[in-house]
């Protein structure tokens, strides 16, 4: 999961 | 934060006022598909509901707030208040044909198998097809109005610009999120051909009008 798990974009 | 994504988020809002401002100041929403807007509302939904649960940044919660707001403002203009001037015999996509395959696919292809996740996996996959009644409309009548054009061509843009954001965010941060970017690039494919009439009519001062 390269994703931050805090969604930060719109 | 990145110049590429503030553009993008200010280039969305500009689309979604610049709709909303056309609906209201001119009291018709002739020519706009009530559907594509109905579809916008179901991608805000899902995907802000994580106001309810976290707090990212002030500018975060604001953006989201006006994008919800604006969205059902629109939906609630077309649908209720200024219904008498709804086009609905133009506006006939069968979005079914975008919610079933969107909805399962969420389920099949996501980050992590949580409520809050699949929602926003719906929401992404749906907002690369969202402007697809829109289009089909504008296909039929065979015309849009010049401001439809301009709510089309930020709409657009704003997915663009952030398709280089995630290029740089790659670069930067080393950050990516495959299904993002691949929505992001079928969404911003669909107005490949929205974005050459526009450049190649609207700028020049004509009006957007099909067959080309």
């Amino acid at each position: 999961r390269n994703r931050t798990d805090v969604k930060d974009e719109l | 934060m990145n110049i590429f994504r503030l553009t993008g988020d200010l280039s969305h809002l500009a689309a979604i006022i610049i709709l909303l401002l056309k609906i209201w100041k001119s009291r018709s929403c002739a020519g706009i598909s009530g559907k594509s807007q109905v579809l916008f509302a179901l991608v805000f939904t899902t995907r802000y509901l994580d106001l309810l649960t976290s707090f990212i940044s002030l500018y975060n919660t604001t953006m989201k707030v006006i994008y919800i707001g604006c969205s059902y403002a629109t939906v609630y203009l077309i649908y209720m208040k200024l219904k008498a001037t709804y086009d609905g015999n133009h506006d006939t996509f069968r979005v079914e044909f975008l919610i079933v395959p969107v909805g399962g696919l969420a389920f099949l292809v996501n980050h992590d198998f949580s409520p809050l996740e699949i929602l926003w996996t719906f929401s992404i996959y749906l907002e690369s097809v969202a402007i697809l009644p829109q289009l089909f409309m504008i296909s039929k009548t065979g015309e849009a109005e010049t401001i439809t054009t301009h709510y089309l061509f930020f709409l657009g843009l704003y997915r663009a610009l952030y398709l280089i954001n995630w290029i740089w965010r790659f670069y930067f941060e080393g950050f990516f999120d495959m299904i993002a970017i691949v929505a992001g690039v079928v969404q911003t494919i669909l107005y490949c051909d929205f974005f050459y009439l526009y450049v190649t009519k609207v700028l020049k001062g004509k009006k957007l009008s099909l067959p080309a």
